[in-house]
């Protein structure tokens, strides 16, 4: 059975693609095989790893609203170990006509449990938005990874998603953990350093050791269609999400 | 009758918030009484005017769904000719429901063409999801302001926004125009410059001449809870800003 990890967070802009796709890839260069499934309409992780979304006939969607295996929309990628199921606009319509079906909250999680004897791993990249696809996402996961940048409002967000975690804990999946990552930090940036002392003080043993600084590579790895760790393997933002998933493997042993 | 600028990407973190709080403040210090309107469920646009949202009994929520009066709910702010629509997390109520009411798409706008006799700008910032509320936004405005960053995934959503100004434009408002507004820029990035340079290529006059660098500022300002016109002055997205709202009073006057 796969250990379901979803990349989540209602504030747009804080790393949640990136971090799904640079995870996903130092978890297969770690031996691991690994899922990444595209849950937005905007289909950036589909985008990143070389996809044109427009060409994507069936994505997620399908699954959900047709119900098609997930072995069937599952690709290969240019990267070892690392398969992709890809989005397309259609996520939109997902996202409507999802909550008109009875008990539509336990659907990913049904789809994922039933195919995932393949994996070890399956990450879910989430639109900045808690709609029905992210209620679905945190149902189905093990452990829910929240990228949080240092900076307001941000950590304002925060205090929806714990109310959200809350609920979904008491509805559908008592089981589900949560794990800050700081993302995007500026060393160099007072608010930031301040800020991230905050969140430290704040969640404690809820954070990743592991923090990813700013790095331009990650800026210029989409446009390659490749993930940091091939892109620039030797980049300081490769070394940090390596680390990561080396905090991870450690994690899903010890829990 | 008020001019209606609705502010909007489905990209998340672009500064959609930034720019309507900062070009509100500048607009509202040019001598313009100025509305601006939370149409987020994460109520950054209330939180950075110092409203705590949890205190928010009526939003553009109940405005929505429950047809309360404008009026009703706009709130003075510490600035001065600068009111304010404050949300809170009902606003993902809204983004439910409203679909379910016929003709949905053009409630934002009767309600704000019915109103706004008090304001000469109404400034509207988006959730970053293209959902009834932000298509709503698009159906009412006079003018769309597309904030972008200089990045590939912030470029690839473009693609999204344009369909969609022409699937509003055919069937709600055919007078609607866009320009986008280039957003934390930094300038001693090479990819930021390169992507720059394309969207001047390929957009020419659709862009705003003035261009918002980053200024940590901007990063600042939301936690004193007034705009970067009053936390910084004399900052560079002070003046930024203001250059915008220039070329925004110029713009509406020419057309
Ligand atoms: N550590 C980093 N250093 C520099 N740039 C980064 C870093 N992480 C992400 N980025 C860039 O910042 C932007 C936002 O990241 P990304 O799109 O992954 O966030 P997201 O949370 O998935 O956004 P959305 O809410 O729109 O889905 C992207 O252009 C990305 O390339
Ligand atoms: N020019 C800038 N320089 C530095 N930081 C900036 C700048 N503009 C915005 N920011 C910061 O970047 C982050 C993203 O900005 P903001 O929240 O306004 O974007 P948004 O598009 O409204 O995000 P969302 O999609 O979540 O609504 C915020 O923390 C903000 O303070
Ligand atoms: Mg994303
Ligand atoms: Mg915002």
């Amino acid at each position: 059975m796969a250990t379901i990890i979803a990349v989540a967070n209602e504030k747009g802009g804080v790393a949640k693609t990136t971090t799904t796709l640079s995870l996903g890839a130092a978890l297969a260069e770690a031996g691991q095989n690994i899922l990444v499934v595209d849950l937005d309409a905007q289909a950036n992780l589909s985008l990143a790893l070389g996809v044109d979304p427009e060409t994507v006939k069936q994505s997620v969607a399908n699954l959900l609203l047709d119900s098609i295996s997930l072995r069937s929309i599952c690709r290969p990628t240019s990267i070892e170990r690392l398969s992709l199921v890809a989005a397309n606009s259609e996520m939109g319509l997902a996202e409507r006509f999802l909550p008109m079906r009875k008990g539509y909250e336990l659907t990913i999680r049904d789809l994922l449990h039933r195919d995932s004897g393949a994996f070890d791993y399956i990450l879910l990249d989430c639109p900045p938005f808690l709609g029905a696809v992210t209620l679905g996402a945190l149902a189905a996961c093990d452990l829910l990874l929240i990228p949080t940048q240092p900076e307001y409002f941000s950590i304002y967000a925060l205090r929806n998603m714990m109310a959200v975690i809350r609920r979904v804990r008491a509805q559908n999946n008592p089981r589900l953990t949560y794990r800050l990552l700081l993302t995007m930090h500026d060393r160099r940036n007072r608010t930031h350093r301040n800020l991230t002392e905050q969140l430290h003080e704040s969640f404690g043993a809820g954070l990743f050791t592991t923090m990813i600084d700013v790095d331009t590579k990650l800026r210029e790895s989409p446009i390659s269609g490749t993930p940091v760790l091939t892109h620039a393997p030797k980049s300081r933002a490769a070394a940090q999400y390596r680390a990561l998933a080396q905090e991870i493997l450690q994690h899903v042993q010890e829990t």
